[in-house]
Parts: C-alpha cells; sequence; structure tokens
C-alpha cells in the first residue's frame, strides 16, 4: 500500500459517501445519471467475485464491502425509493448502457493477461470477468457526462461527485507509477491502459470544474 | 497461490 493508493481509495470512498450523502439527506437524485450508477454496481459485482475466495487484508475486504453496498444501495434508491426516484430525470438519461457493456465484455475476451491457471474454467471465467470490469469502469462515466452536458445547471455535490471520481482514478496512476518503480515485474498495461483513458474521458470535466473553480461560477459543461 | 499484484488492488 502507499500514499497515492490510499488517497485513490479515500477519494474514491468519498465520492461514493458524497453521492450517498446527496440522495440520502436531500432524497434527490438530480443530475445523477442512474445507468452510470448501474454500470458501476455491475463493475464492482465483476470485479470483486473472488471477495471471499482470495482474501488480502481486512482493509481490502471491507473496502470492497464498503463499494459493493453503496453502488447497489444508490440503484436501489435511484429505481424504488418513492422519493428519490421522483427526481430521476429519465428523459435526459438515455445512453443505452449495452453499447458499453457487449464491447468491453468482448474486448476482455479478446485482451487478458495471460493467465497461468491450471483449471481454465473456473479461474479464466474470473479473469475474463476481472478485465471486463477494468475495461466498463473505464467508461461507465459516460451516461454520467452525457447527462451532466444536458443538464443546464449542475448542483454542487454532483458535480464534487463527478470530480471525486475522476481524482480518484488520477491517483491510482500516480500509484501504479510508483509501483512500477519499486516493485519489480510490476507490470500491467491492461490495468494501466483502461485507467489512462478513464481518467482521460474526464479531461474536459475537470477544465470546466477548475475554471468554474477559479472563476467562481456555476459549473456548466458546453452542450 | 501468489495473489496476482494487480488483483490487490480494489
Amino acid at each position: 500500500m502507499n500514499i497515492f493508493r490510499l488517497a485513490g481509495d479515500m477519494t474514491h470512498l468519498l465520492s461514493v459517501l458524497v453521492l450517498l450523502l446527496k440522495i440520502h439527506t436531500i432524497k434527490s437524485c438530480a443530475g445523477i445519471s442512474l445507468k452510470t450508477q448501474e454500470l458501476y454496481a455491475v463493475v464492482f459485482a465483476t470485479r470483486y467475485l473472488d471477495i471471499f475466495t482470495s482474501y488480502i487484508s481486512p482493509y481490502n475486504t471491507m473496502m470492497k464491502l464498503i463499494f459493493l453496498g453503496s453502488s447497489f444501495s444508490i440503484v436501489w434508491y435511484m429505481r424504488y425509493h418513492k422519493i428519490v426516484r421522483r427526481s430521476y430525470d429519465k428523459d435526459q438519461d438515455t445512453f443505452r448502457p449495452y453499447i458499453l457493456m457487449l464491447p468491453c465484455l468482448i474486448l476482455a475476451l479478446l485482451i487478458n493477461e495471460k493467465f497461468t491457471f491450471k483449471e481454465i474454467s473456473t479461474s479464466f471465467f474470473l479473469f475474463v470477468m476481472w478485465t471486463f470490469s477494468l475495461y466498463l469502469e473505464a467508461v461507465a462515466i459516460l451516461p454520467q457526462l452525457v447527462m451532466l452536458q444536458r443538464t443546464r445547471n449542475i448542483d454542487n455535490l454532483t458535480g464534487q461527485y463527478v470530480f471525486l471520481l475522476g481524482a480518484y482514478r488520477a491517483l491510482y496512476i500516480l500509484n501504479w507509477i510508483y509501483r512500477y518503480f519499486t516493485e519489480e515485474h510490476f507490470v500491467h498495461w491492461i490495468t494501466w491502459i483502461s485507467g489512462l483513458v478513464q481518467t482521460l474521458l474526464y479531461a474536459d470535466f475537470f477544465y470546466y470544474y477548475f475554471q468554474s473553480w477559479k472563476n467562481n461560477v456555476k459549473l456548466q459543461l458546453p452542450a | 497461490v501468489k495473489q496476482e499484484s494487480a488483483k490487490d488492488e480494489l
């Protein structure tokens, strides 16, 4: 564990808590894309399939449970909570998740780290699911970014949520650089490239977020 | 089994 990874995990945790705070306290999910939340639930479900088989540390298991629990409860709130669901603007959230999930699944089947396991079936399945979750996480924010461009006035909590979500992966990139130089054989092109793509997708959001912060004006993305 | 080093991350 290094400071970059810890900072990344804490930023990721904070993004989830900001979103839960918004939904739970003001009972509103205005401006939040349900599609992105559902994609994130799929990302965590496919990423942490081995949560009970491969134990790494109490921290690791606890964080996995938090991410799984929070992502699924956010989806539950937005779909079924009688007050929250009213503030969900489905006409603005029209991105079709399957056009993201299918290519990621095919890509995961084609390009995944060579597996050195004996029983090809289970471990291969787990590896493909893990790789799928990496590719899917890289693009999961797209429905949310599209929705932000359509929603004229982005409220602060939503802006902070997206900013923290982007920042966490940027911190992970620093973590990978650090681990590359401090650990031998730490080379994971798939993780690195998907993490880079993911962070680059936030580039224009970061730009406008920084501008709104610097000029102290409301955050607005150009249509 | 040696944990896949990238898989020790979240």
